[in-house]
């Protein structure tokens, strides 16, 4: 996954 | 995976386990709004699209089985379970999910990141969670029932909110690139609402009296 993207947080 | 993000994601789980938890045990979900967790279902519903296409991590990947599924659980409580469902204040609960839903899928068609279906879909459930809790907070000025359930439940989700906007603030200076303004504008409305919510909850609890909210 991209090292900054916000689709990491739920 | 920084504390904030942490903290904000258990204080989240939290909240809905709890909640799930206290209308299994009780038998009762007096005071809750089943708008409220329909949108929230529908919330997660419509994030988690990409459970089984984009693998983040196993953390996330449980979180959002979790979510789904105590989400959904909650939901059938309080519409199938037959002791759980009397319980219901449902001639109070009476906010229409269509004047959230629609207003904030018209927006997501506008305002997304990419215009393709699981973009729009995600914008979607960031402005829908933003809102998602009015229909909570219009039940809570109806029938004047802030009982420890319902107090501890909006409680928690309000820390979940404070941590999540830490979490930015130090995502922000700490990863390059990291701006996400859907993501940031939609949880700061969601962040108001329950300030608002807080601001009378912190009186009462002050001044020993019962929660009183404004007409």
């Amino acid at each position: 996954a991209d090292e900054s993207s916000a689709k990491d947080e739920l | 995976m920084n504390i904030f993000r942490l903290a904000g994601d258990m204080t989240h789980l939290m909240s809905v386990l709890v909640l799930l938890l206290k209308i299994h045990t009780i038998k009762s979900c007096a005071g809750i709004s089943l708008k409220t967790q329909e949108l929230y279902a529908l919330v997660f519903a419509t994030r988690y699209l990409d459970i089984f296409t984009d693998f983040i991590s196993v953390y996330n990947t449980i979180m959002k089985l979790i979510f789904l599924g105590s989400s959904f659980s909650i939901v059938w409580y309080m519409r199938r379970h037959k002791l759980v469902r009397r319980s219901y204040d449902k001639e109070q609960d009476t906010f229409r999910h269509f004047f959230l839903v629609l207003p904030c899928l018209l927006l997501a068609l506008v305002m997304n990141e990419k215009f393709t279906f699981k973009e729009v879909m995600w914008a979607f459930s960031l402005y829908l969670e933003a809102v998602a809790i009015l229909p909570q907070l219009v039940l809570l000025q109806r029938t004047k029932n802030i009982d420890n359930l319902t107090g501890q439940y909006v409680f928690l989700l309000g820390a979940y909110r404070a941590f999540y906007i830490f979490n930015w603030i130090y995502r922000y200076f700490t990863e390059p690139h990291y701006v996400h303004w859907i993501t940031w504008i939609s949880g700061l409305v969601q962040t108001l609402l329950y300030a608002d919510f807080f601001y009378y909850y912190f009186n009462s609890w002050k001044n020993n009296v019962k929660l009183h909210l404004p007409a």
